[in-house]
This record gives structure tokens, C-alpha cells and sequence, in this order.
């Protein structure tokens, strides 16, 4: 139980429900 | 078998020339053969040490800047596995297949299932109405051989990232899986592992016991760091992930390990050395069958339930990897923050060491669609380091940090099964089973 030097904790949740059909079909890319 | 060992390979790729015409297929192909000498050492010491499977990362036979003309003279017609083919006995078989046949035969003469990537070519005609005008699908591919020699699965990377300009989207998803007497494997490859189909797929329908992921996965802090989004991603879905990803860094690439639902078995990180790295750990065959796996976690049942936490203090927005999160600095050394945004409230309580004036800390919320190099829906609660003292640096990278937490309690009211639990430590280290827990109801804690 060292205390810990955390530069992040993350709790990353995706909800599939709401994604288009395939992620990578996206209208935006990165400029 | 009831355990196995696994190697995953770290590899620095030799690139090639960036050009703009394409080389000719023997240059290509002695390019490929420079990584192959390499792999090739890492698959002979893997199998001396005992492994019985190895993962090469993806792009790690060609490297990458590639148009569509560029990288055909790179390219392979990889048949259905179905065709039972060993290459190694009989590389004529389908044509030009040199790469496949170096590949057979180092898992046949060592006794071991490789896993590579490599590109696959698909002729197609006017009578296909999706077909390219230049007639053919090209395609990234993974690709496995048993021990014997055997290809047992082919995958087409159904998820292409945005700067793959160079491969096509398969038409339909395909699931690849293999069996052996180590468990049940399935295969995605690097963004595919942000996807329902095919990476939650595999594992909630096809019940794979282990993932192969070859990967070629440009770290981007805080949040989607090669070792620690990779290694929650196994604690969450409950299977083994064996990552192998490319070595670079000047691309930010680093990052590979093997991963059980349980605990962290191994990994590797390096932004130091220029140098690839053969890791190698025992693992459960049918992870679903331990007695220690993991309970089932119903992931809001704690934060829907508990009071939000009040503070008078003023929320502000921030930026992490183009979306736009709200935050609340945590200004004392112990305390309870919840902050909100759309149908998501995060909850923390934290007590720290000794709250440092040179290091400023601060929760985080995001329940958005991500718009930028693909689209995905996120819901996220962040407790991160901002990058200076000044609050509009909070979302942007940072390496190190001082200020330590002897308690913390993260929880969030998530309209999803599907989340990832991870603690990135100063240095990009990973905080392992022995520093957190994560509780039924949904908190991501600190052991006590």
C-alpha cells in the first residue's frame, strides 16, 4: 500500500450503441 | 493443456524508403526479409524459452507510409484458411508467397504458432459494383501458422484507422478464431480493439479464451497509452491479451504485453533505447474456468446511489484528445468532487500525501461522440495530473508527477457494461492488481 505518484486513473467507458457502423468511417479526420 | 506460454515481440521496424513510385517486388521483398531476419531470431529464442505462441506487431514486416500503389509490390494472396495449406511443403501452391512460406516455416521448425501481419491482394472485376478501379482489394491482414506450418486464420482488419489510405475496408466483418491445446484464440488488430465488432464479439459471443493483437499504437497520454488501455481492456472483457506493438519512438510507439483477466503478467515500455524486446509469460489455457477470475462488476450501481458530492468551487473546460471534457481541480489534499456532464456524474474521494503547490490535479468528465480519426461514443471519469499549475494545461500529456495518493475512490454513473478500469503512475509505469481494486459496484479504488 505505497501511495502512489499517479499522473492518471481512468474509468474509460465506450458505449457501443451509440458508435456509427464502423469507427474508423468517421465524416472527421484529423487536419 | 491447462497453462501455456505466451511471447509477445516488441519489434523496431526497419522502414522502408518513402517513395512515391513503387519499388519492384524483389526490393520489396528484401526489405521484408531485413525484418524477418529479426522476427526470426525473436520466434528461435521464444521457442527455446518454451513458448508455444508468439505475436509480431502489425506493420512489422513493412513498415508504413504507404499509398495504395506503393505498398502492392509488398503484397501476398493469402487463401482462406480452409484450404489447408502449409506453405512451408508447398510454397507454389497460390502463387508468389515468399513472405508466407519464411513464416510457415519458422513456426514448423520451431514448433510454435506464429502470428504476423502482412498484406493480402484480392483481384475483383467490373462485375463488382465495390470493386477499386485499380481491380483489386488490398488488405490489412493478420495471419496465423500452428506449429506444424499451417495457416489457421487469416484477418482482415475490419477497422482501418484513418491514415491507412493504402488498404480497404472489408465489405463484412469476418471473425477470426483458432482453436488449440491451449484454449480458444481470436484475432483483432490495433483500432479494432475500440470496436464492438469485431474485439467485444469475439469474446462475448465466440467466447475466446485469448486475443492475438498485433499493433502498431502511437501512445497518446493520458488516456490511451499502449500498456495501460491494452491491459484494462483484458481485465474488463475477461480473457487474455497477448499485445505485441511496434517499436519507435519517434512515432510515440511503445508498448507490448501479455495480459490475464486477473492480473498484469508482464510488459514493456521504452522510450529510451531503439531497441525491440521479446517478453515471454506462463498463462492460464481457459482463463474462463479459474477459480480466481474476476466477479462480474455492475459498473454504476455505486454512483447512482450515492449523494453527488458539493463544492462551491467553479468547474472549467479542458481538452483531451480533441474532446472537450469539464473539469474540477481537487484544491486540497483530501476531499469529495463529483462533476457532470450530459447523463454522466464522476464521484471521487481522494486523500493525498501532501498536496504539492508545484502540481495541480483535477477530475474530469466526458459523455460525447470522439469525431476526430474515427467516431466512437465515449463516457469517461478522469482523475489526471495537469501538465502545469496553470488549469488550462489539464488534458495535455504529461510524464511525471510527485504528489502521491494514499486513498482514492473513483465511480461514475455509466450507461454501459463496457468499461475500462486503469492507473498510469509517474513515468508511464502501470499501477497493478497490488495498488487497486475494483469493487462489484463499480468503484475503482485503492487497496487498503
Amino acid at each position: 500500500d505505497v501511495p502512489l505518484p499517479i499522473l492518471a486513473m481512468t474509468l474509460y467507458g465506450r458505449v457501443f450503441e451509440k458508435d456509427p457502423p464502423r469507427l474508423g468511417q468517421g465524416d472527421h479526420t484529423l487536419q | 493443456l491447462d497453462t501455456f506460454v505466451a511471447a509477445v515481440y516488441e519489434h523496431a521496424v526497419i522502414l522502408p524508403n518513402t517513395t512515391k513510385t513503387p519499388v519492384s517486388q524483389e526490393d520489396a521483398l528484401m526489405l521484408m526479409n531485413k525484418n524477418l531476419d529479426v522476427l526470426e531470431k525473436a520466434i528461435k529464442l521464444a521457442a527455446e524459452k518454451g513458448a508455444q505462441i508468439i505475436v509480431t506487431p502489425e506493420d512489422g514486416i513493412y513498415g508504413w507510409h504507404f499509398t495504395r500503389e506503393t505498398i502492392y509490390p509488398y503484397l501476398e494472396d493469402i487463401p482462406d484458411p480452409q484450404v489447408n495449406w502449409i506453405p512451408c511443403t508447398e510454397p507454389d501452391r497460390f502463387g508468389y508467397s515468399p513472405v508466407q512460406k519464411r513464416l510457415s516455416c519458422l513456426a514448423r521448425e520451431n514448433s510454435i504458432y506464429v502470428v504476423a501481419n502482412i498484406g493480402d491482394k484480392k483481384e475483383c472485376d467490373v462485375n463488382d459494383f465495390n470493386c477499386p478501379s485499380d481491380g483489386r482489394y488490398q488488405y490489412n491482414t493478420a495471419v496465423v501458422f500452428d506449429s506444424k506450418g499451417k495457416l489457421v486464420a487469416r484477418y482482415h482488419k475490419y477497422n482501418l484507422f484513418a491514415s491507412e489510405v493504402q488498404f480497404n475496408f472489408p465489405k463484412d466483418s469476418t471473425y477470426a478464431t483458432f482453436d488449440t491445446p491451449f484454449g480458444k484464440f481470436g484475432i483483432f488488430t490495433c483500432f479494432d480493439i475500440f470496436s464492438y465488432d469485431p474485439a467485444v464479439i469475439l469474446v462475448d459471443k465466440f467466447q475466446v479464451d485469448s486475443i492475438v493483437f498485433p499493433t502498431a499504437w502511437m501512445n497518446t497520454l493520458p488516456l490511451l497509452s499502449a500498456v495501460p488501455f491494452h491491459s484494462s481492456w483484458a481485465k474488463a472483457m475477461k480473457v487474455n491479451l497477448l499485445s505485441a506493438n511496434t517499436h519507435n519512438t519517434r512515432m510515440q510507439m511503445t508498448g507490448s504485453g501479455i495480459y490475464a483477466p486477473e492480473a498484469v503478467k508482464v510488459y514493456y515500455y521504452d522510450m529510451e533505447t531503439e531497441s525491440g524486446q521479446l517478453l515471454l509469460s506462463e498463462l492460464k489455457s481457459r482463463p474462463r474456468t479459474s477459480s480466481n477470475y474476476p466477479a462480474a462488476v455492475d459498473w454504476s450501481a455505486y454512483a447512482k446511489n450515492v449523494k453527488s458530492f458539493t463544492s462551491d468551487q467553479a468547474n472549467f473546460p479542458g481538452n483531451i484528445y480533441f474532446d472537450e471534457f469539464i473539469f474540477t481541480e481537487l484544491s486540497k489534499d483530501t476531499g469529495n468532487y463529483t462533476v457532470c456532464q450530459k447523463d454522466l456524474c464522476c464521484h471521487l474521494s481522494y486523500k493525498m500525501s501532501e498536496k504539492r503547490s508545484d502540481e495541480v490535479y483535477a477530475l474530469g468528465v466526458f459523455d460525447g461522440l470522439h469525431t476526430v480519426q474515427g467516431e466512437y461514443y465515449q463516457q469517461i471519469c478522469t482523475l489526471l495530473k495537469c501538465q502545469t499549475a496553470d488549469l488550462k494545461t489539464c488534458g495535455e500529456p504529461i510524464g511525471s508527477a510527485f504528489t502521491k495518493f494514499e486513498e482514492f475512490s473513483l465511480s461514475g454513473t455509466f450507461h454501459t457494461s463496457y468499461v475500462f478500469p486503469q492507473i498510469v503512475l509517474s513515468g508511464t509505469q502501470l499501477a497493478t492488481e497490488q495498488h487497486f481494486e475494483v469493487l462489484s459496484d463499480g468503484r475503482l479504488q485503492s487497496r487498503s
